[in-house]
């Protein structure tokens, strides 16, 4: 039987488990192509 | 070490009492490998550990980068845009109108698609207009007439029927339909 | 404090790489000026700094909003430990112990975190040095590290480059779930990420291929270890659901892997998950076409692909330690009394518990068992291929007599992982696949077990019907063989007693 630290251990390993966006490539230093600017609510919003 | 032993997995109303039976007899495979991206009769065409997000569905929302490589020669091309040393910007709507007009129509959706709430998506939507597309605000995609057929107005004026280019974002590629255009959903 | 000036160094480092582009002068100054001013030039000092640097990342990721990027100073410090390993020269120390002792830093940070913070350990800042520091090393070794301009350093790094991914795989071994269960979830992602498994995989001569199997071992004995029967904890539950998609995803990508290493991983995997032994087993290698195992006027002996014996990549003698004399002696020369030394030298000193369908301890090394039973495969094909197939084909050979004595002086514990161990190599069409098939067959129907006839029979149903009942992916050899039992010639076995006894079993086998 699992001891109930490591249970609770492995339990917080999976609420903190890393997702698709911790595993992109880094970025640190980026040109901004553009600057922000109020566009029309029915563009896409997301990139 | 028999058969008996078999029972409590083939046995419904026993499933889930002595085995998991996920892990057991298992499970339908086709919407694992489908989330993998996997097509179930090409096995094999396609490496998906490349491009792989995470082991759980769960934490793979989003794309990451796969590995790519840049040769050296296209990176610092000097005066891109006349932009001397430095990367083309678009921070004005008056100023970077001319470079926008330079691009070809994929440059401008991608541009458009790629940069949400900023200059260049107001600069690439006012591009596009001035080349006879126009954006549906509920279908999110850009459209244009087919030169080759003449829409049929309906009666009362509201829309009209006809045959468009549309240019799909996700396959990438215009591709012509026959459609009903309600001209209150376009601008 | 020396604490203070190297965070105090990290922090700039941290701050000139959100200015400029990394391939900016001022950034192979900046490491210059490290390196001239001392802040590396000592052990000490390197782990000084390797600390300081990985105390601020952690702690800049704890106290960021959790809204803005929370991994600026982390991504800045894989970045310095690629410039590190680029930009110096090393006289005093080589570039694999200098990275091997920066990776040994932060596994002790990992483990004096985590055994601090118990289930207040994030593993989220330690996942992302990893993972960022996979993809700067992917960043600068493309095409052979093409972007070196000098070439005596370019030919160096491309000499380490092997270095640079066993030292990761220790690392992951290291920190594998059963020493560090906070750090598990990480870990799984970790050794699937796709600057590293992909590359493992592909290394030349399969030179990343060790390092894999025992990183998949790590992850099998942990789920084999707290894998109950019908009470699987949630989390662990969630790990197989993880292994299941990294397994498949390999089968896709690589299945040579799963094909050459079929017995490694299978030492290793809890009986009770039945779908996932199939899956590695399942493996076919790529481009080769496969008859449909099902059609009724299949005879396996006419497949061209069974001539050809599967590559092994480890080879099991190695783990048959006391019994590899009498067990190659009797295939030279059989003797009762070497098949003595061996069907008596198969046990444990003691019970085991272990989590198996029908059974819940075992007092013989099925390990042992499993390497005899594929030694002997291995012997038999290379014996096909100097010789004749009348050499192996044939119930007098010492291969077929050295597995049949095993059952025959065997109790029923012993024969059922014997005739395990012989279906674990009922895998896609090879040699391998075709001799085991024609030992099970005879197996069958031999006459000469006398009482022990019934049960040799039933635990060969048993055997093969557990194969071929699980969802799919079921093993080609699996299908074939159970066909060849169903069409032989004689009485049905669905007439068999010990089917009629299990009118469940008896049903599939007809609908079969």
């Amino acid at each position: 039987t699992m001891p109930s630290e490591m249970a609770s251990q492995l339990e917080s390993s999976l609420l903190n488990c890393p997702d698709s966006l911790d595993a992109d490539t880094p970025s640190l230093h980026q040109d901004v192509l553009s600057m922000p600017h109020p566009t029309s609510i029915f563009f896409p919003n997301e990139t | 070490y028999g058969l008996k032993a078999l029972l409590p997995l083939i046995r419904r109303e026993d499933q889930s009492t002595e085995y998991d039976p996920s892990m057991t007899l298992g499970i339908d495979l086709t919407p694992v490998l489908h989330s993998l991206g996997i097509p179930s009769n090409q096995q094999g065409r396609h490496r998906v550990l490349e491009t792989f997000q995470s082991p759980w569905v769960e934490t793979s929302r989003s794309e990451v980068e796969p590995r790519f490589f840049v040769p050296e020669s296209f990176k610092k091309i000097p005066n891109v845009l006349q932009a001397g040393n430095r990367s083309p910007v678009f921070n004005s709507v008056q100023q970077d109108l001319a470079k926008i007009s330079l691009f070809q129509d994929e440059t401008l959706f991608y541009l458009f698609y790629k940069h949400p709430g900023s200059v260049v998506q107001e600069l690439t939507y006012l591009e596009l207009r001035k080349r006879n597309w126009r954006y549906h605000k509920t279908l999110k995609v850009w459209l244009t007439k087919d030169p080759m057929m003449e829409p049929v107005v309906a009666p009362g004026g509201a829309s009209e029927r006809g045959s468009y280019v549309f240019f799909d974002p996700q396959r990438w590629e215009k591709c012509q339909r026959d459609f009903v255009l309600f001209y209150n959903a376009i601008m | 404090t020396d604490q203070e000036k190297m965070s105090l160094v990290f922090t700039e480092w941290v701050k000139l790489l959100q200015r400029v582009p990394d391939d900016d002068i001022s950034v192979v100054v900046f490491i210059r000026q490290m390196i001239e001013k001392g802040v590396l030039s000592s052990t000490e000092g390197m782990v000084k700094f390797t600390n300081a640097a990985l105390e601020l990342s952690v702690s800049s990721f704890k106290e960021s909003d959790p809204t803005s990027d929370v991994f600026i100073a982390t991504d800045a410090f894989s970045k310095l430990i690629v410039k590190l390993l680029i930009l110096q020269e090393f006289t005093d120390m080589t570039r694999a112990d200098y990275f091997k002792l920066m990776i040994s830093v932060i596994t002790m940070v990992i483990s004096e975190d985590h055994g601090r913070m118990r289930e207040g350990f994030n593993e989220r800042p330690y996942f992302r040095l990893i993972s960022s520091l996979l993809c700067e090393w992917e960043c600068v070794s493309g095409h052979n590290f093409i972007k070196m301009g000098d070439q005596q350093c370019r030919s160096e790094l491309v000499e380490f480059n092997f270095d640079f991914y066993n030292i990761i795989a220790s690392f992951l071994h290291s920190t594998q779930p059963i020493a560090f269960p906070g750090f598990s979830f990480a870990w799984i992602t970790l050794i699937s990420h796709r600057m590293f498994l992909p590359k493992m995989l592909r290394l030349p001569e399969k030179a990343g291929w060790a390092k894999l199997v025992l990183l998949f071992t790590d992850l099998l004995k942990f789920m084999a270890q707290y894998t109950k029967k019908n009470d699987v904890p949630d989390a662990v539950s969630v790990v197989y659901k993880g292994a299941l998609r990294i397994f498949l995803a390999v089968a896709n990508d690589a299945p040579g892997f799963l094909v050459e290493n079929h017995y490694e991983l299978l030492n290793n995997l809890p009986h009770v998950y039945m779908q996932l032994r199939n899956i590695i087993l399942s493996a076919i290698p790529k481009n080769l076409v496969v008859p449909n195992p099902y059609d009724p006027n299949l005879v396996i002996d006419d497949v061209i692909g069974c001539h050809d014996a599967p590559t092994v990549f480890y080879d099991p003698v190695q783990d048959l330690h006391a019994l590899k004399k009498p067990v190659d002696n009797y295939l030279r020369i059989p003797s009762t009394s070497l098949q003595r030394a061996i069907t008596t030298g198969i046990f444990k000193p003691e019970y085991q518990k272990d989590n198996g369908i029908g059974y819940d301890t075992v007092s013989v090394d099925t390990k042992l068992i499993n390497a005899i039973v594929f030694h002997v495969g291995i012997e038999a094909a290379l014996e096909k291929h100097k010789t004749t197939a009348t050499a192996i084909f044939n119930t007098k050979s010492s291969y077929y007599t050295l597995l049949a004595s095993l059952l025959n002086d065997g109790n029923s514990e012993v024969r059922f992982h014997v005739v395990q161990a012989i279906a674990n190599q009922l895998r896609y069409p090879n040699a391998h696949t075709h001799w085991f098939n024609y030992v099970l067959k005879n197996f069958f129907f031999a006459e000469d077990w006398g009482s022990n006839k019934a049960e040799i029979q039933e635990i060969i149903v048993r055997t093969l019907l557990e194969r071929i009942v699980t969802n799919k992916p079921h093993c080609w050899g699996a299908v074939v063989t159970f066909a060849d039992l169903l069409k032989a010639p004689g009485a049905s076995i669905t007439t068999f007693q010990f089917i009629k006894d299990v009118p469940e079993v008896e049903l599939i086998i007809k609908h079969l």
